[in-house]
């Protein structure tokens, strides 16, 4: 979605550095 | 009936009994002890000193070395719940007990509020959120002119901020995220219900032979 369809936390939750899943995705 | 305890594990710096996690927890005693396997890899990919250090906690979010990333540092002071420069294995489980899917809604939504308080004031300030904002675009390949992160300030705390002083409360933040559900999604992590058989292993370290 277009960034400004969105609103800032929404595109915040989108960083890497929140993304824990990766810790299980070994 | 009772308890069987190998030393081996309770030998390790950092470790906290599996039965007495499982209950402050919503993991059982076999995910605490899977959850275990995962912590001991991440604790020593840097240095093995059976605690996980900002470093080694940024490169298991991001699978290798990167320089420091705001969001994953706030991540790791909010683990680090004893404020003692690492996360150990009580604070790795007591935190991500919080992304489990069945954790109470009402844990995610202040562990959120949290996580998006950089200075832990007690609100969530437009400052804040355009830093995170900025942080989010230099990891990614998008580019935001400053006056269109303005325009998703504005629409944001338009719909956040109801009392109109500037900066989000805690109800406040409650009512945004109620109607913005999808803002909670990054709070559960699906693989937590699974956490047994992603580390198998787990069942040769056990601690536990049997639970009366």
């Amino acid at each position: 979605a277009a960034p400004l369809t969105m609103n800032a936390f929404e595109l915040i939750s989108k960083s890497q550095g929140l993304n824990l899943s990766s810790l299980f995705e070994k | 009936m009772g308890c069987i305890f190998s030393k081996e594990n309770r030998q390790f710096p950092g470790y906290e009994d599996p039965i007495n996690l499982a209950s402050q927890t919503a993991f059982s005693v076999s995910e605490v002890e899977a959850l275990f396997e995962l912590y001991k890899s991440i604790s020593s990919s840097i240095i093995d000193d059976g605690l996980i250090n900002r470093e080694e906690f940024q490169l298991a979010i991001f699978n290798n070395r990167k320089k420091e990333n705001l969001l994953a540092n706030r991540l790791f002071d909010l683990f680090d719940v004893q404020q003692q420069g690492f996360i150990d294995f009580g604070d790795f489980v007591r935190s991500l007990s919080v992304f489990h899917p069945n954790a109470p809604e009402e844990d995610k939504i202040e562990f959120s509020f949290k996580l998006y308080d950089l200075d832990n004031t007690g609100f969530i300030e437009r400052q804040e959120v355009k830093q995170m904002l900025i942080a989010l675009l230099s990891e990614s390949e998008m580019k935001l002119a400053d006056e269109t992160i303005e325009i998703i300030l504005d629409k944001t705390f338009m719909e956040a901020d109801v009392k109109g002083d500037g900066k989000i409360d805690k109800s406040e933040w409650q009512s945004f995220v109620c109607k913005n559900p999808s803002l909670l999604k990054v709070m559960t992590l699906p693989y937590l219900r699974d956490i047994t058989t992603t580390f198998p292993s787990f069942v040769f370290n056990s601690e536990v032979d049997e639970i009366a």
